[in-house]
């Protein structure tokens, strides 16, 4: 574990957070792609089966209960508890155009061909693209509150930091994974066009919108 | 190989 893990970790858990409180304590979760939230659950869901396999630390576990918990938490708030204000007309994104492609590149490129193994690579391949179908939402919209943004923020930040984990553990550690590391850098990339328009608007104390 | 190890990243 280095600081650039342990941030990254962090901020994924902060976006998390961000996400609940902003569902629970507004009652609505308007704004929110349920089909993000759904992919998020199946990318967790996939590659958190080593639970009942492995035990690595009770940090590990902690952290995997929690993502499992919170992302199936959160679709059950969206598509059951505070259905009625999910605004599911501007959640358009056709999920299985990411579905079957990262399926497939699993079943293809792979470390090895065992089901844990092909379950653990699409969850990877997954993950890299979940945010899209929210991506689209906003740009749809053309605007996003500002506890949207900040938790889009803290959501990209956490593989941008596990970039530079990467970086770390090849220099110091001799380690690299070569298909997390080309599905986090594609995972960051997405991110770029809202990193640029969240540091120069919603930290200047503005509304995200998009220029018409 | 590297499946053969824990997957400590999350």
């Amino acid at each position: 574990m280095n600081i650039f893990r342990l941030a990254g970790d962090l901020s994924h858990l902060a976006a998390i957070i961000i996400l609940l409180i902003k569902i629970w304590k507004t009652r609505s979760c308007a704004g929110i792609s349920g089909r993000s939230q759904v992919l998020f659950a199946i990318v967790f869901i996939t590659r958190y089966l080593d639970l009942f396999t492995n035990f690595i630390s009770a940090y590990n576990t902690a952290m995997k209960v929690f993502f499992l918990g919170s992302s199936i938490g959160t679709v059950y708030l969206m598509y059951l508890k505070f259905k009625a204000t999910y605004d599911h007309n501007h959640d358009t994104f056709r999920i299985e155009f990411l579905l079957l492609p990262t399926a497939l590149l699993s079943l293809v490129l792979n470390h090895e061909f065992s089901v844990m193994e092909i379950l653990w690579t699409f969850s990877i391949y997954l993950e890299s693209v979940a945010i899209l179908p929210q991506l689209f939402m906003v740009s749809k919209t053309g605007e996003a509150e500002s506890i949207t943004s900040h938790y889009l923020f803290a959501l990209g930040s956490y593989r941008g930091l596990y970039i530079l984990n990467w970086i770390y553990r090849y220099y110091f550690e001799g380690f690299y994974d070569i298909i997390a590391i080309v599905a986090g850098c594609v995972q960051t990339i997405l991110y770029c066009d809202f990193f640029y328009l969240y540091i120069t608007k919603v930290l200047k104390g503005k509304k995200l919108q998009l220029p018409a | 190989s590297l499946s053969d190890e824990p997957k400590d990243e999350l």
